[in-house]
């Protein structure tokens, strides 16, 4: 899992 | 965005709508658990914190600030206006069962140890339970209210369509979120005995009632 750190989704 | 997660959007933004409108129009908040909705209400501030400090779109930010906004005025219905109408007797799962586990769960287990993520990450894990109060509540009142139904009909779609938005967004964007997709799947898996008996009993016009 890359970095998600800007969770796009509500 | 893809279509399986605007349908999404679309049926949560219906559940809570259709919360509201049934305490409104009934004037009750009979057969609702406060709990949840107080978990759910966590479960956004905990989540949008970054409203102001990252923006992603127009959508995104008013979907927020209207999540953010009705869980608390739910809250605010029935624990002020609706108060006489709240069944607290029946609403007695113990919220720090669920608040407690995950708390620790997202200090363990996220995708980065910084406040944000992990308040994120607890309020993913905390979403995927949320709603057990509110199922508790219906299988000791034995029964729910057809419009109580309806809400938590949307609100359990509303998750299972963001799981083929993660399937969707994995074979065409490459996008993959272990902790979103566990949780997500979890949260789904609670529904499923509602989902079967919503099937098989509202949809046929009886009532939902649990077996004694």
């Amino acid at each position: 899992t890359g970095k998600t750190f800007t969770h796009d989704e509500l | 965005m893809n279509v399986f997660r605007l349908l999404g959007d679309m049926s949560h933004l219906l559940a809570i709508l259709i919360l509201l409108l049934k305490m409104w129009k009934t004037r009750s908040c009979a057969g609702i658990s406060g709990k949840t909705q107080i978990l759910f209400a966590l479960v956004f501030t905990t989540r949008y914190l970054d409203l102001f400090s990252s923006f992603i779109s127009i959508y995104n930010t008013t979907m927020k600030l209207f999540f953010i906004a009705s869980s608390y005025f739910t809250i605010f219905l029935m624990y002020s206006k609706f108060k006489a109408t709240y069944d607290s007797n029946h609403d007695s799962f113990r919220m720090e069962f669920l608040v407690v586990p995950v708390g620790g769960l997202a200090f363990l287990v996220n995708h980065e140890f910084l406040p944000l993520e992990i308040l994120w990450t607890f309020s993913i894990y905390l979403e995927s339970v949320a709603i057990l109060p509110q199922l508790f509540m219906v299988s000791k009142t034995g029964e729910a209210e057809t419009i109580t139904s309806h809400y938590l009909f949307a609100l359990g779609s509303y998750r299972l369509l963001y799981i083929f938005n993660w399937v969707y967004r994995y074979y065409f964007d490459g996008f993959f979120d272990l902790i979103a997709v566990v949780a997500g799947c979890v949260q789904t898996i609670l529904y499923c005995d509602f989902f079967y008996l919503y099937i098989t009993k509202v949809l046929k016009g009886k009532k939902l009632s649990l077996p004694a």
